[in-house]
């Protein structure tokens, strides 16, 4: 769910407007329309409903994950955004047609193990790397 | 045998595939796990579905894996695994044994078939486990157990052989014995020409050969010597575009 909007009296600085500030751009990207910001979702792979129990002994199946939502201006913080994907959603702003959002992806990965009987009935454990999504973010 | 990690949420949407983009789904699957077809394992006899020894010895290793999952940037790793990401586990194939034409056995040899060792791996480690019984007499008799690699078989005399390891339990001991063959895994490497040749031997203090696993009927299928080869596995090999 996204936060609230905050009304703040206006500065007279070169900050970057608020929100509010010009209704109809920042409001339209900003979660007002309903799309859920960039975070993980579940994914489930499940060895046992692909039918392979037969030679794969555990686990059962493991939770993937995957990223989807929105890398709108502005970027919250929980979109673990990196400070090019803020930029780049600022300019996508200015120039949609050239340049696009920032993408919402996994920031961070990890392992999962599978052990598993070979051809020869031999018993193999093998860690695979970057299976798993730990964290989602704008990039 | 299910694994760490949450179930699937309830309710969870499910799409169905056609049949060819099942297989193409499989494949894919596969390939990441970095398998070129879906194994066939022979499916064991009716007679030995207890659990094997390697299964069991193995599960253990895969829990200690899994723990570590989580985080690839985690601390010292599972201190058996080492910095090992791939384990594979082998159950001899064939089993001899040496007698002097006395009661007791000589040596026990054992061959393991390791043709299905990737190329390229890196050796962090190899073991060998076997089950030793405990002796019902002199159970505080100390007993040496060497292993050796059989390098090369010769018709006219002995097998060349190469010392691997050596230790020292009492006779009434009971457990799993393991060996460090890592320099076998490492010399098998470099030929992968044939199978790996693994001899015992157990002798007391004063030189006397003694057996090793009493009874003809062999060990259960739960206490099977094992062989384990641990490596740190090399990056996948590059996928071909689909």
């Amino acid at each position: 769910a996204l936060r609230p909007l905050k009304r703040r009296q206006p500065k007279r600085t070169n900050e970057l407007p608020q929100p509010n500030k010009l209704p109809g751009i920042f409001d339209a990207v900003h979660g007002s329309n309903g799309r859920q910001v960039c975070r993980r979702h579940e994914l489930y792979v499940s060895f046992r409903d692909l039918g392979w129990l037969d030679w794969v002994i555990a686990p059962q199946g493991y939770s993937a994950y995957y990223c989807e939502g929105e890398c709108s201006f502005p970027l919250d913080s929980c979109m673990n955004a990196t400070n090019h994907a803020i930029l780049q959603s600022l300019v996508h702003l200015m120039k949609p047609d050239a340049v696009p959002k920032a993408c919402c992806a996994p920031t961070k990965l990890s392992a999962t193990s599978v052990l598993y009987y070979d051809s020869s009935n031999n018993v193999i454990l093998r860690k695979h790397r970057n299976m798993v999504v730990k964290a989602c973010g704008c990039h | 045998g299910g694994g760490p990690g949450p179930r699937p949420p309830p309710g969870c949407p499910q799409r169905r595939l056609g049949a060819r983009e099942r297989r193409d789904m499989q494949r894919e699957i596969l390939a990441v796990l970095g398998l070129p077809g879906r194994p066939r394992p022979r499916a064991p006899p009716a007679a030995s579905r207890l659990p094997a020894s390697a299964p069991l010895f193995m599960l253990d290793l895969y829990r200690a894996m899994a723990s570590d999952d989580d985080d690839d940037d985690a601390g010292p790793p599972e201190r058996r695994l080492g910095r090992a990401d791939l384990v594979m586990s082998f159950v001899n194939m064939v089993e001899r044994d040496h007698a002097l034409g006395r009661q007791e056995p000589h040596w026990k040899e054992f061959l393991f078939d390791l043709t299905q060792i990737p190329a390229g791996e890196a050796v962090t480690a190899a073991e060998f486990r076997i089950y030793k019984e405990p002796s019902t007499q002199l159970v505080n008799r100390t007993l040496h157990v060497s292993t050796f690699q059989v390098v090369q078989e010769h018709s006219n005399r002995e097998s060349d052989l190469f010392f691997l390891d050596l230790q020292t339990l009492q006779a009434g001991d009971e457990g799993w014995l393991v060996l460090d063959v890592t320099a076998a895994g490492d010399r098998w490497l470099l030929s992968r020409h044939k199978d790996l040749g693994l001899r015992l031997y157990v002798e007391t203090e004063d030189g006397e050969a003694r057996g090793w696993a009493p009874g003809s009927s062999g060990p259960p299928r739960s206490r099977r010597p094992i062989h384990g080869h641990f490596f740190r596995a090399s990056p996948s090999p590059g996928r071909a575009p689909r």
